[in-house]
């Protein structure tokens, strides 16, 4: 009786967004958004890493700046937004 | 708040609008209405009119689409991405598209307007009671015809009034019939449909014919949405079927069961184990007013803002009595309101000009005469005692002309005051005139000239309004205007934090606004309430890309912007592209 419910993720068809790990959907935040797109297209980062993008964004969204792809930071990347990206291409 | 990279807007203050299409979701007298209130929203703070057209390109186009639809920007089904829009331009630019996959209400659940009945058209009102029994939903309970209807106050039973609710049996969206309304079952492409199909169509949109043979007449419209129909999945909007079943299990209610979004869906048929037919369930849905008004910001030149309360902000939250943030109002007055120099400017923020000092001898570093505070000047008061510090009434005399400008390998500070090239170091400073091919003049004294001033000044601008210049130096700053000074001032009067030990560069944004630059940092500047506007710092490479990010001097020159590091310097041009990367020694100073 004390055995937790087992869920069990399905792929609904014709579903667009698909489960994805939170590595995943952060890079793909990151990018989309423009955080990660700034160190590939500038030469002067010696810090160009995931951290430092995920830093930038907490900065733009008022979160805690960690660097690190924390509960708040994940929870804010599943809200509903704008799509237009936070850092200009 | 932040504006697009070069400041881009509309040149002419009539825009105009066009709305393409309408969502199903919500009938077009209330799409209309929030589009309009949207566009309210800024007009209330701008001189900025806004018109709608019905035919031919406005500046604004407005449409609803769903996933792939004509841009480079796809959607992504229901939640994440809600709407995006373009900068002011031609063409797409100022456009606003809207994510279809989502379900478009006022915010607060299904927005349904009736149609028909005796209420007027009134909006339905959920709950309501009809028979003793609660509904929060339409419903085709004591209908035979089976069209939905709801009662547009609480209680049918007391007060009678109803209407009916939108259905595809009532009428069509859009496509070329004039509204009719679908007729069951209709036959295309040789099949036979008993409802509304997305078949045929790859923006996935549900619609059907309005005579029984499309493949003959060609004659069709869209399926409007109601509050039971269900949202994406792959059952083109069929209510739930309840009860229904899942792996092995009966629901009797939407579930988020199986996915790992905690998303409310259902089966639209008995069994989902079965037929695999599913939607997601209707919720508050999301502010077509809302989310308008923030996209129209975009159209207008608005940038995203960091502050969470700003409408400008990224992220969806619904607020029940809306008004537009103090960050919003400043980014589109910035944009759109023209500057209107405040009344005795001039005399606010300088003790010293209130009078009118009588030329002495220079002394340079010696104060010489002291102006008399005025009671009615607030500002600058909890500083040292703003001295009245006259300089020499002719032109600097120049000093050691072996003093050579084109032997330094990196100026303290680069900045362009009155048009001309000012470069410092070490207490001396070289002016090249704006004029071409002038020579670059021989060194002079900063103390002879701006007597208050240390040796080494880190970073100066010239405001373009008043023409009083701002000189920093550590983590101190002076402010000349003409012979009087005021300071030194601790830059954390300014906002600065005290982490920042000195400002490396000043770039003029606009008339009343100065960006300054600190390691890999830059805050912006309110010239006239000298304090740094919120939502600052930001990250130099994420707004100014491709320049390096140690420059240690900044400055606005010919429309460029100039960041150098050491003897090079990198250009930026107004849409901020580097477009060029040269020598000081050569370019700038002509050597």
């Amino acid at each position: 009786w004390s055995v937790p419910l087992k869920s069990v993720f399905v792929t609904f068809p014709g579903d667009v967004i698909k489960n994805m790990s939170d590595t995943d959907l952060a890079e793909s935040y990151l990018k989309k958004f423009g955080y990660m797109d700034t160190f590939q297209r500038s030469g002067f980062q010696s810090l160009a890493s995931t951290s430092k993008a995920l830093k930038r964004m907490q900065r733009q969204l008022g979160l805690d700046e960690t660097g690190q792809l924390d509960m708040q930071t994940l929870e804010a990347m599943k809200q509903p937004r704008c799509g237009v990206p936070d850092v200009a291409n | 708040y932040k504006t697009f990279d070069g400041d881009l807007k509309w040149d002419h203050g009539d825009v105009t609008y066009r709305i393409l299409n309408y969502s199903p979701d919500l009938d077009s007298s209330v799409t209309d209405d929030a589009f309009a209130r949207a566009f309210k929203v800024w007009s209330d703070v701008t001189p900025l009119t806004f018109t709608r057209l019905f035919d031919g390109t406005a500046d604004i186009m407005i449409s609803f689409g769903k996933k792939d639809h004509g841009d480079l920007y796809p959607f992504d089904g229901k939640d994440g991405l809600l709407a995006h829009a373009y900068p002011p331009g031609e063409g797409i630019q100022g456009d606003a598209h809207f994510d279809d996959d989502e379900f478009w209400t006022l915010g607060k659940g299904p927005v349904v307007k009736t149609y028909y009945g005796n209420a007027d058209g009134a909006m339905c009102h959920f709950p309501f009671v009809f028979g003793g029994k609660t509904y929060t939903s339409c419903t085709i309970e004591g209908r035979a015809d089976k069209l939905p209807w709801c009662s547009t106050t609480d209680d049918y039973d007391r007060d009678g009034k109803y209407g009916f609710c939108p259905s595809e049996l009532l009428y069509t969206i859009g496509g070329n019939s004039d509204g009719a309304k679908c007729v069951f079952p209709f036959v295309f492409l040789g099949d036979e449909y008993d409802s509304c199909t997305t078949e045929g169509r790859r923006d996935g949109y549900r619609w059907c014919a309005t005579t029984s043979n499309y493949d003959q007449d060609k004659k069709y419209g869209f399926c409007p949405n109601t509050d039971i129909t269900t949202i994406g999945g792959n059952a083109e909007g069929e209510p739930c079927h309840f009860p229904f079943e899942f792996l092995g299990k009966e629901y009797d209610s939407c579930t988020s069961e199986g996915r790992g979004d905690g998303k409310l869906w259902c089966g639209t048929t008995a069994s989902y184990d079965d037929d695999k037919k599913w939607g997601f369930c209707p919720d508050q849905g999301y502010s077509l007013f809302l989310v308008a008004a923030h996209e129209f910001g975009h159209a207008l030149g608005l940038d995203h803002s960091n502050i969470r309360d700003a409408l400008m902000y990224p992220m969806y939250s619904y607020v029940e009595d809306f008004s537009l943030h103090e960050d919003d109002i400043e980014g589109i007055q910035y944009l759109y309101v023209p500057f209107v120099l405040p009344k005795n400017t001039d005399m606010c923020f300088f003790l010293g000009s209130k009078t009118d000092p009588k030329p002495t001898v220079p002394q340079p570093n010696t104060p010489t005469t002291t102006a008399t505070p005025d009671p009615d000047v607030t500002d600058f008061t909890d500083e040292p005692e703003p001295t009245n510090r006259p300089a020499t009434t002719t032109s600097t005399s120049p000093l050691d002309p072996t003093k050579d400008a084109c032997k330094v390998t990196k100026f303290d500070t680069i900045t362009v005051i009155g048009g001309d090239l000012y470069f410092f170091k070490d207490g001396h400073f070289w002016r090249k005139s704006k004029k071409g091919d002038a020579a670059l003049e021989s060194p002079m004294l900063i103390s002879e000239r701006w007597p208050a001033l240390p040796a080494v000044i880190d970073s100066a601008f010239e405001d373009i309004l008043t023409k009083r210049l701002y000189f920093f130096s550590g983590t101190k700053f002076w402010v000349y205007n003409g012979k009087n000074v005021l300071g030194p001032r601790s830059i954390e009067k300014l906002g600065l934090p005290d982490s920042v030990q000195k400002v490396e560069g000043a770039l003029q944004k606009g008339k009343d606004k100065v960006l300054l630059f600190s390691g890999e940092n830059f805050w912006r500047l309110d010239v006239k309430t000298q304090k740094i506007d919120k939502g600052y710092p930001k990250y130099i490479d994420v707004v100014f890309g491709g320049v390096p990010i140690d420059a240690h001097d900044v400055f606005l020159y010919e429309g460029r912007t100039f960041f150098c590091r050491d003897q090079f310097y990198w250009r930026m041009n107004s849409r901020r592209q580097v477009d060029r990367v040269g020598y000081v020694k050569y370019d700038l100073l002509k050597c």
